[in-house]
Order: structure tokens, then sequence, then C-alpha cells
């Protein structure tokens, strides 16, 4: 599913540089179920947004579902995560005119379905978080958590190959943590959807079935 | 130091209304260290805003260092916040287009003070988090976890007397959460400043004197 070699990325700052991610070699199988591990500062959102062609590298490669990041137009890009990727981000993202269903309806609407068939896949993805009670309420209504697990909700509606979790549980109870990540297990177990998280959390650690631990922009263990 | 008699806080929700706090009774005095426990919209956020001055109670009183939050005009209100409190934000609220000194030396800025004494509180709070490689990084260059503990050095810069502390520890890995509560438990000893958390996490929890929890908006416990 993903291959990375010898990748690296740099960010400008000021008249210097910063390298975030150094000489990465990793690859990603269909059905994984895995996270990566680091402290504070590591490169594990850098890395994410560059599986999910958010950002590029600035050395060696990075190829998904045969795509390869580094060469891919904007436009190419955006479709390549429409349709196979969901994200949840660590900043949550959700659109803050928007009510809780149409957030998670969204990605649903760039997939030709019927208005009933996507009332049905967003109740579905409701019930797994838990939040079909807040259907109608707007971001700034919500509670961190409740907004947290809004963009689960979202990032797993259209059930896409991939998904990208970035810190899914940071505002999360212990009980909601586990409901969700069951929910997760299940949707690797029947339609062998690849997770890859981002997390300090023990309570995701647990479930991981591979980790890959990353410590200043570099991959020092990977394994189970 | 805070003193919360028979309050209530109502929120409007199309034609009806939602009660996120129910008829809480709580008192913190000077020096607590102190947590509020409880599950994804338990009402913790609602109940440090209230606190904090940024949220007006429904019903009840709410009476912070002699001032009653329910009866303060928005002046009133912003002063009593700049002189006596720190808050740190589930959102953390940084200024994007200021640098990480510019946030932190934001709260000083409200107080008479030279350049050069804002500047040795400023590295000092930067140092409590680790973060002084990152004094010129705009919050755009940050990962999770250091908006994170910029958003905690710019709470307790001007060593208030009240630090309100809304998960903070969410987005850090266990030796930044260790590293951060310690200088919290080390200004609580030694200027006696009151902390409340809202929190989840198993880290912060070992570290508090008392914990009140919180289901469904009222407080089920309250001790050590
Ligand atoms: N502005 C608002 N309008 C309507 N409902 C709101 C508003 N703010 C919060 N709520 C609701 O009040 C309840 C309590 O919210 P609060 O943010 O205090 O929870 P919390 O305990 O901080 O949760 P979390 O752990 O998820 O951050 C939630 O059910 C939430 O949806
Ligand atoms: N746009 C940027 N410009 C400059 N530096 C950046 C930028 N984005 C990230 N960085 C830096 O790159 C490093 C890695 O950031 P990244 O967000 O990947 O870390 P992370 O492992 O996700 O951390 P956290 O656990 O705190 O979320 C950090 O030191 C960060 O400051
Ligand atoms: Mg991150
Ligand atoms: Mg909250």
């Amino acid at each position: 599913l993903v291959t990375i070699k010898n990748m690296t990325k740099r960010y400008p700052i000021g008249n210097s540089e910063f390298t975030a991610l150094s000489n990465i070699n990793l690859e990603f199988e269909k059905g994984e179920f895995c996270g990566i591990i680091g402290p504070s500062g590591s490169g594990k959102t850098t890395l994410l947004n560059i599986i999910g062609s958010l950002d590029t590298p600035s050395a060696g490669s990075t190829v998904v579902l045969g795509k390869d990041i580094g060469n891919l137009s904007e436009k190419e890009a955006a479709k390549l995560r429409s349709r196979h990727m969901g994200f949840i981000f660590q900043t949550y993202n959700l659109l803050p005119v928007c009510t809780v269903y149409e957030n998670v309806e969204f990605p649903l609407l760039l997939i030709n379905m019927t208005p009933n068939e996507r009332k049905k896949k967003v109740i579905s993805a409701l019930e797994w978080v838990h939040l079909t009670d807040k259907i109608n309420s707007r971001p700034n209504q919500l509670s961190g958590g409740q907004a947290q697990r809004v963009s689960i909700a979202r990032a797993m509606v259209k059930q896409p190959e991939l998904v990208l979790a970035d810190e899914p549980t940071a505002n999360l109870d212990a009980e909601n943590s586990r409901n969700i990540l069951d929910a997760m297990v299940n949707l690797n177990k029947e339609l062998q959807t690849t997770f890859i998280f981002a997390t300090h959390d023990e309570k995701v650690i647990t479930y991981l079935k591979r980790k890959i631990f990353l410590v200043d922009g570099k991959v020092t263990s990977d394994g189970k």
C-alpha cells in the first residue's frame, strides 16, 4: 500500500532549515493496524501528512497506492485523498458553519450516492462514536472530546482503504477511547482497512499490531 | 479563593436548552492542586470557563477572588483575568501571527514591567517547558505538543494566583508531561499558586491532591 524510501523532510527556518524527518525507510501493507510512536516534535504528524499527500518530501520517495507523492499535482493529490483516505487530524479541522451531520456527510458528497444512502452511512458513523444526540450541533456547541469524535466519524464514514489517525484519543476518556478503537478494529478485520496511528497514548498502543518508534525524525525501532 | 453555590449552566439548543452543569456546590482554597475528572461532555470545560469568568452561570453564584462572576462587566472580567489568572485552553488559542516569544510575552504586556524584566520571565517560562530552541517559531511551525507547551508557558509566565488547566497534557508524551507537572508542583509549593485541572489523563491524576468527579454536569464525588 505505502512504500517510503530514503525520505527526508526539511522545513525552512529563517535563513536555515530544520530536518523534521531524516532518511525514512518504511513499508505498510494492506490491512495493517500500526502506530508511529514518539515524543513531541519527533516527526509523527509530518510523516502522516506526507503519506496522506498533504505535504511533499524534500528528498527520497513516498509511493501510496501506486502514486509518487512528490510528483502529484494538487488536483491529483486531492483525488487520491478523497477516493482512498480518511484523516483524523490533531486539530480536528471541522467546518464551523456546518452541523455535526453535515461535517460527517461532507466526504460522501464527493462520491456518487443518493441522499438516503448518505444518511444511512452518516447515522451509522455517528453511532460508532456515540454522538447521534448531537447531530444538529455546530462545532462551537461541542466539547473537545465530542469534536474529536465527530472528526473520527468523518474519517471513517466512507470506509476508506487507508485511515491516518493523528492522536485520535488525545481528548477522550478511557471508555470513549475503547469504543472508538473497537470500531476501528472491526473495520480493520471486516474490510481490511489499513490504520496508521500517530500516538503517545497507552490506550491506543495496547491495540497496535506493529509499533514504529520515531525519535528526532529517525526510525529507531520497527516491530511488534 | 473560589466559592460556587447551587450553580447551573444551560445552553440554548434550537427551541430547547441543554443543561451542561447542574446545581454545582464547590469551594477551592488558595494553594490547592486539584482536578476535575470526568468523561467527554461531562461539563469540565464549562466549569473551568465559568470559574475563569470566560462564561457566566445561568443560575446560582460563583465568587472568585471576591468577585461574583455573574455580575461582572466584560471589562471587569478581563481585568480579573489579566491580573490574577492563567489559562491553558483545550484548543491552545495561540496568536498565529506572533512568535513563540511574543505569545508567551503577551500576558506580561498587561503588567507594568521593563522589556528586560519581561525577557527574563519569558526565557524562564520557556525553559520550564523545554522550548527555548523554538523561540522564534510561529504556531504553524510547531508540532501539536509544542503548541500545547507554549500555551502552558504563557499561562504560567506571570505566576498568577490561579491557573486553570484544561487537558494540559492531551498532546504530550510522558516525559514532557512529567516535566511540566513537576514545574507546576514547584509553583504550587513555592508561590502557593492554585491549580485547577480538567483532565482524563492518568499521568495528571497521579499528581492531584484532590479529585472532583463530574458526570453529566453533576459532581458525583469530591475528595482525595
Ligand atoms: N456553546 C454550547 N452550546 C451548546 N452546548 C454546549 C456548548 N458548549 C458545551 N456544550 C455541551 O455541554 C456539555 C459539556 O461540555 P464541556 O465542553 O464542558 O465538556 P467537557 O467535560 O469539557 O468534555 P471534553 O472532555 O470532551 O472536553 C457537552 O455535552 C457539550 O456538547
Ligand atoms: N511548518 C513547519 N516549519 C518548521 N518546522 C516545523 C513545521 N512543522 C513542523 N515543524 C517542526 O518539525 C518537527 C516535527 O513536527 P511534527 O508536527 O511532525 O511532530 P510530532 O511528532 O507530530 O509532535 P507532537 O507529538 O507534538 O504532535 C518539530 O520540531 C516541529 O517544530
Ligand atoms: Mg503531532
Ligand atoms: Mg473539555
